[in-house]
């Protein structure tokens, strides 16, 4: 699973 | 949000506020390599493109703002502000080298192709290099400021947190990217030689001379 809406790393 | 990630994240902070510290209280960035600052800058900028329009949180928002910041400073200091002390002659690493690679290779392997994603990759890949022109300067003059390794140090040990903050969001959250896992491997590996180096001699209270 990509992970288009959830970067949420720096 | 684990321990891994936190501390990951800190040493990320600690990493930049030493490199202003070395620069200010020396007034000079003798040693420092203006080519990797820039990469650094530009790898903040394409990769926080999202900063306005995807909230994710205050912590979020606030450490994008505060590393953005933090790379522009530090590459004002070196051009501008400092650059009498720029050692401009033993920071000749040609950028060309990192840069055509890498914007090939995220256009060839990417999640998407959206301008965004696409941006994002390229920030992940050229991260993972983007060090290289400071290590090259520093195996050209064959030393380093002890304020500088520790800068080093806590930028490689970021990464290596990642990683491990990686390896357990796989095993809580099922949670992985393979792009980000992949580069992040390499661009660990890229500190693996300087750490040997900084736990045998820096921590042993001499200064990083290479013979």
């Amino acid at each position: 699973e990509a992970r288009f809406d959830q970067k949420d790393e720096l | 949000m684990n321990v891994f990630r936190i501390l990951g994240d800190l040493s990320h902070l600690l990493a930049m506020f030493l490199l202003l510290v070395k620069i200010w209280r020396s007034k000079s960035c003798a040693g420092i390599s203006g080519k990797s600052q820039i990469l650094f800058a530009l790898v903040f900028t394409t990769r926080y493109l999202d900063l306005f329009s995807n909230f994710i949180s205050i912590y979020n928002t606030v450490m994008k703002v505060v590393f953005l910041l933090c790379a522009y400073v530090t590459v004002y200091m070196i051009y501008w502000k400092f650059r009498k002390t720029f050692d401009i002659e033993n920071d000749t690493f040609r950028l060309e080298f990192l840069l055509v690679p890498v914007i090939g290779l995220s256009f060839l392997v990417n999640y998407s192709y959206t301008p965004t994603e696409v941006l994002w990759t390229f920030s992940i890949y050229l991260e993972s290099v983007a060090i290289l022109p400071q290590l090259f300067m520093i195996s050209k003059t064959g030393e380093a400021e002890t304020i500088t390794t520790h800068y080093l140090f806590f930028l490689g040990l970021y990464r290596a947190l990642y990683l491990a903050n990686w390896i357990w969001r796989y095993q809580t959250e099922n949670f992985y990217d393979q792009i980000s896992v992949v580069s992040g491997v390499v661009q660990t590996i890229f500190y693996c030689d300087f750490f040997y180096l900084y736990v045998t001699k820096v921590l042993k209270g001499k200064k990083l001379s290479l013979p």
